[in-house]
């Protein structure tokens, strides 16, 4: 699991 | 969010800027790559989908819709209004060859096996890619515009600031998201020649030219 529910970055 | 990712973005956003007044005030898409270019729409749409369902924030949101339509604008120029300086004979990096392997570790390497999350590792190796149709355009000419060159270092810089923001992130949050770094990572040292050549030459006021 890499930590998020939804991707942050653009 | 913190310092370095801002400035990346900005970063990247500024070399989408200073590629359109290239294209605007030269009246010419001279010496960049159109292959590279609709790689990035392919990436910026295979990433950005989530723009539909996922709120992450206004910045979020503006950016995204800033990057996907820019780029297809950017197309649009290319294809469309300033065609006959678009020359495809120089263009000739095949891009299937990147798409192809794209497509394969995006379905072996992905935190979920949806279609989404497999669409975004795509866009995560795609986007990591991109930029070698242009540089192999720049290899094969041994020159480039200036402001070209600009738009290539800031597109550069953006994805060196994407570096520090990670190690940031390790630190403060806990969170490595390893597709994003491993790739990151190969897509930063694509441009070290050509840093290397924008440093020692095109900041020392010289053109960029690669020694033949």
């Amino acid at each position: 699991e890499h930590g998020h529910e939804h991707h942050d970055e653009l | 969010m913190n310092l370095f990712r801002l400035f990346g973005d900005l970063s990247h956003l500024a070399s989408i800027l200073i590629l359109l007044h290239k294209i605007q005030t030269t009246r010419s898409c001279r010496g960049i790559s159109f292959k590279t270019q609709a790689l990035y729409v392919t990436v910026f749409v295979a990433r950005y989908l989530d723009l539909f369902y996922d709120w992450v924030s206004l910045y979020n949101f503006s950016m995204k819709v800033f990057f996907i339509s820019s780029s297809i604008y950017i197309l649009y120029l290319m294809k469309v209004r300033f065609r006959p300086t678009h020359d495809p004979s120089i263009d000739t990096f095949r891009a299937e060859y990147l798409v192809g392997p794209c497509v394969v570790l995006a379905l072996i390497f992905n935190y979920k096996f949806t279609f989404p999350e497999v669409l975004w590792s795509f866009s995560i190796f795609l986007e990591s890619v991109a930029i070698l149709p242009q540089l192999f355009m720049l290899q094969r000419t041994g020159e480039a515009e200036t402001i070209t060159t600009h738009y290539l270092a800031a597109l550069g810089a953006y994805r060196a600031l994407y570096i520090p923001n990670w190690i940031y992130r390790y630190f403060s949050e806990g969170v490595v998201d390893p597709i994003a770094v491993i790739a990151g990572l190969v897509q930063t040292a694509l441009y070290v020649d050509f840093f290397y050549v924008y440093f020692t030459k095109v900041l020392q006021g010289q053109k960029f030219e690669l020694p033949a």
